[in-house]
């Protein structure tokens, strides 16, 4: 299972949160406009959190962060 | 398996249900207005609860907080 | 698998019903109007009860209590 | 694979069978107007009855036990 | 895998048949008009007769027993 | 893997052939008009012989001994 | 996987031919007229040929010896 | 996984192929106009190799040798 | 996993590369106008090559070689 | 799991990320315009980030990044 | 998971990149305009690189390098 994420402004941060009994960011990646990223769901990643102005495909649709 | 939750508004809480004999919380998210979180179910996670004005695609359709 | 749940009124119970010999209520989740509750079938969870007025999104569609 | 009861009157019954040599009634449970019961088949249960005016959504279809 | 018996009319019998080198009734239950039968296949079951007038909701189609 | 076998007219015969090296009958089921039966395959029968006047539901299709 | 056939003709042949280095006849099933057999691929049987007017139902659609 | 080969002409040849680092032919199987065979692939058959006037129903739809 | 090779001209080359660090032809099989092959990828074959003209039908689609 | 990343543009960057409890560039490749990537996640690669024009073929739809 | 490229020109050049810590060129294959390869993802191939005008097939749809 994985997700992009399109950034259609600057400074979108893709964040993901640690699997486990504690919930925090193992990682914060910046993308600039019109930048991809393609993420997995993996042993050390269990959930995405996604800051700033992109689309997100995903198995349950499109989502613009804006509308 | 994974959901995905974008707020509506601000103080939108995405709050993790333990999983096992008892369930209790065991991670509680903020999101802002715009903010978007992918969340999957996990050994430590059977049941996701959320407050606030959201939109929650999954795999049964789009649901509406609001309407 | 997992169900959707979302509280139409205020003061739904989603009741999870213990797997085994023996089916006893395992946890009563009160939902106020507007929260959504997402539930899987799990180790301890093999059937799930609910009160109130709802709306319970599930792989064989969109059920309404009211209607 | 779960199905779904949705009781349309008062005193529904959802009643599980035994899986095994044998087939008894290893639980019954009541559902007033309304109310839903979302039931797994397990280790425990390998066939479950319904009595009383209900719809059972399944992955044949929906039924209607007045029609 | 399972299959659904609504019973049309009184006295249907939903008659389980043995997994096994021999072939013989293991359980015979009872439904009177309006019961739903969920059944699955088990260890103990590999073959289901249905007598009386009933509708099978199966994953072949639903079969009336009267047409 | 099931098929659906409904009786058209008397005496149908749902015939189980054994599987193994050697072919023969394991056996022979007899269906009256309007009698069902939902057979597997199964450790002992790897296939299924019909005689009379029968419809077959089948993930290939309904199939009409007669037409 | 099981292929459908039915006797279109008299005296339709189904030819198990065997598994294995060596390519043989394992078992040959006559058909009358009308008469349906259901085959599975076991671990003896890995092709299967069949002579005379018949209809088969296979995951590749329905083929009439005779078109 | 099977293929069906029915033969539109007399002396239609159907070949297995050997699975290995040597690839030799294992089996020639003839068939007569109208005459099929359904074959699978096996721990000894990786590649089937057909001569004469047939068609060919596989998973990638329907092959006509003669058009 | 197979292609079906359809063989469009004469001297139509389906050539097996071999699995492995090294990539080498490990089998090349001639087509005459009109003959099939039905290739699985298999432990020895990770790529196939097709020289002349052919259709190859494959689960992305029917490509010509001279289109 | 693959995704196909054709390059619109001249210097498009395809990088892949790490998988682990660290999240660093593992590789850097370049294509010119016109030329294709198609990559899997693997055991060492869990994460992909996209610079430049391209277009990125996903089980999720084609994402073009300059729209 | 397979993928087919068809050689639109001559001199197309399909390379394997090395799947593990290190990504480099595991094998360079020349196609001719009209040649049709057909290569699998591999335990010693995780990536592939196409230079030149081609079409490729895959499970997201054809692309061709030179729209
Ligand atoms: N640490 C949590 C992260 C998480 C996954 N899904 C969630 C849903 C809600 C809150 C937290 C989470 C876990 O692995 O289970
Ligand atoms: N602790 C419970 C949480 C849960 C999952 N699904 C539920 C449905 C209803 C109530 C509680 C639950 C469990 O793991 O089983
Ligand atoms: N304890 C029961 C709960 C249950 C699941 N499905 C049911 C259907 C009917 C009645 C009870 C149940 C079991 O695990 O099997
Ligand atoms: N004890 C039976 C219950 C059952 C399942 N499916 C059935 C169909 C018909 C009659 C009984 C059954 C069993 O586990 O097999
Ligand atoms: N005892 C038989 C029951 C059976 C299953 N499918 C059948 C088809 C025909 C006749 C009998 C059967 C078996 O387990 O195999
Ligand atoms: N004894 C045979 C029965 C059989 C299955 N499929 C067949 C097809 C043709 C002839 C016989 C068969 C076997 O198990 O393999
Ligand atoms: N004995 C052969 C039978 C066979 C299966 N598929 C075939 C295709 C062609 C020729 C023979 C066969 C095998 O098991 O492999
Ligand atoms: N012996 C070869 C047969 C084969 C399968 N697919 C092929 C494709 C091309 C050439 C040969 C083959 C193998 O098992 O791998
Ligand atoms: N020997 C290579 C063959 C191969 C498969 N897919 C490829 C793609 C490109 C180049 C070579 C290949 C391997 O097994 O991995
Ligand atoms: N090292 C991370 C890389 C990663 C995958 N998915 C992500 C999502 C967000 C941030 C980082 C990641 C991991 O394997 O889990
Ligand atoms: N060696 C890398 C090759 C690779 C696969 N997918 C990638 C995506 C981007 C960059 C490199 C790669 C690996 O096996 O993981």
């Amino acid at each position: 299972d994985y997700v992009v994420i399109k950034a259609k402004g600057h400074g979108v941060q893709v964040i993901g949160l640690t699997r486990g009994q504690e919930t925090r960011f193992n990682h914060l990646e910046k993308l600039d406009k019109g930048e991809i990223m393609i993420a997995q769901f993996t042993e050390y990643t269990s959930a995405i959190k996604i800051r700033g102005s992109a689309l997100i495909y995903s198995k349950h649709g499109i989502i613009d962060t804006d509308e």
